[in-house]
Parts: C-alpha cells; sequence; structure tokens
C-alpha cells in the first residue's frame, strides 16, 4: 500500500458516500445516471468474486464490501425507492455500445483465459468507461448540481490518484500492470474536460453548465 | 506481461 492508492481508494469511498448521501437526503436521484450506476455495480461484481476465496487483508475485505453495498443500495435508490425522480429521458446513454467493446477486448487483450481472470479485465475495461452515461446526462441536461459534481470529482480524482500509484509501484516495486495502467489512462482522461469546468467554475461556487 | 502479484489493488 502507498499513500497515493490510499487517497485514491479514499476519494473513490468519499465519491461513493457523497452520491449515496446526497439521493438519500434529498430523497430524489434527478440529475443522477441509473445505467452508470448499474455499471460499477457490474463492475465491482465481477472484480471482487474473490471476496471469499482471496483473502488480501482486513482493509481489502472491508473496502470490497463497502463498494458492493453502496453500489447495490444506490441501483436500489434509483430504480425503486425514488423511482419517481429518476430521470429516464435524460438517461439515454446505449450502454450496449459500451458492452459490447469492453467484452470483446476482455476476450482479446487478457493476461490469463481464465474465467476468473477475463470477468476481471472485463470490470477493469468496463469501469473505464462506466462514468459516460452519467457525463453524457450532465451534457444533454447542460448542468449538474454542485453535489452531484463533487461525486464526480471525487470518483475522477480516485483513478488518476491510482495511476501515481502505478508509477510508485513500478519504480520501487517494478509490479505493473499494463491491462489496469490502459483502462486507468483511459478513465481518467474522459473526466478532463469535466476537471477542467470544476475547477475554473465549481469551485468559484458558480453552477457547474456544460455547453449543450 | 505484468508481475504475477496477487490482485491486491480495490
Amino acid at each position: 500500500m502507498n499513500i497515493f492508492r490510499l487517497l485514491g481508494d479514499v476519494s473513490h469511498l468519499l465519491a461513493i458516500i457523497i452520491l449515496l448521501l446526497k439521493i438519500w437526503k434529498t430523497r430524489s436521484c434527478a440529475g443522477i445516471s441509473g445505467k452508470s450506476q448499474l455499471l460499477f455495480a457490474l463492475t465491482y461484481t465481477t472484480r471482487y468474486l474473490d471476496l471469499v476465496t482471496n483473502f488480501v487483508s482486513v482493509y481489502n475485505t472491508f473496502m470490497k464490501v463497502v463498494f458492493l453495498a453502496a453500489s447495490y443500495a444506490t441501483i436500489w435508490l434509483i430504480y425503486m425507492k425514488f423511482r419517481a425522480t429518476y430521470d429516464q429521458n435524460h438517461d439515454t446513454f446505449r450502454i450496449e455500445f459500451l458492452l459490447l467493446p469492453v467484452t470483446i477486448l476482455s476476450l482479446v487483450a487478457n493476461h490469463e483465459f481464465t474465467l476468473i481472470e477475463i470477468l476481471w479485465t472485463w470490470s477493469i475495461y468496463l469501469e473505464a468507461v462506466a462514468i459516460l452515461p452519467q457525463l453524457f446526462m450532465v451534457s444533454k441536461t447542460g448542468e449538474a448540481e454542485s453535489i452531484t459534481s463533487h461525486y464526480l470529482f471525487a470518483l475522477g480524482s480516485y483513478r488518476g490518484l491510482y495511476i501515481l500509484n502505478w508509477i510508485y509501484r513500478y519504480y520501487m516495486e517494478s509490479y505493473y500492470d499494463l491491462i489496469a495502467i490502459f483502462a486507468g489512462i483511459l478513465q481518467t482522461v474522459l473526466y478532463c474536460d469535466f476537471f477542467y469546468l470544476y475547477i475554473t467554475k465549481v469551485l468559484r461556487g458558480q453552477r457547474l453548465q456544460l455547453p449543450a | 506481461e505484468a508481475a504475477e502479484a496477487p490482485k491486491d489493488e480495490l
């Protein structure tokens, strides 16, 4: 473990908690893409299958359980409890356009052709693009509540911090995983225009307005 | 190829 990965995990945890609290407190999931949340739940489910078979540390197990529980709780809030506030008309990204390439790529570019490894690879590639329906929805509605933009900033920062973690591990531990690195860079790059708007607007107290 | 370290990252 290193400070970059720890900060990354904390940022990731923060994002998930911010989202849960926002929906629970405002009793509304307006502006939130249920599709992205479905993709995140799929990501954690296929990545943490080794939750019971491969014990890494208490921290690792704890965080996996929290991520799984929080992502399914968020889906429950969006599609069940506060379903009336789910903005279906703006959450229209065709996720099959994500699932197909991710599935093909995970079958072609992986470390080992075993079910567990393919599912892990699938989850890595899926996570890289899972935020697209949410970013698409924000661009479609033309704006995002500030709490939603804080959620996106924390979520985007987490994988950016993981990149620093991978640089650290390459030099200090001679460890690297090209699949995780490639997907992590893509994932972080997808947030770039949002990061620019967040830093130039939201941090100055303005609303996040995207050119529709 | 990647080092065969166990998958210790989240």
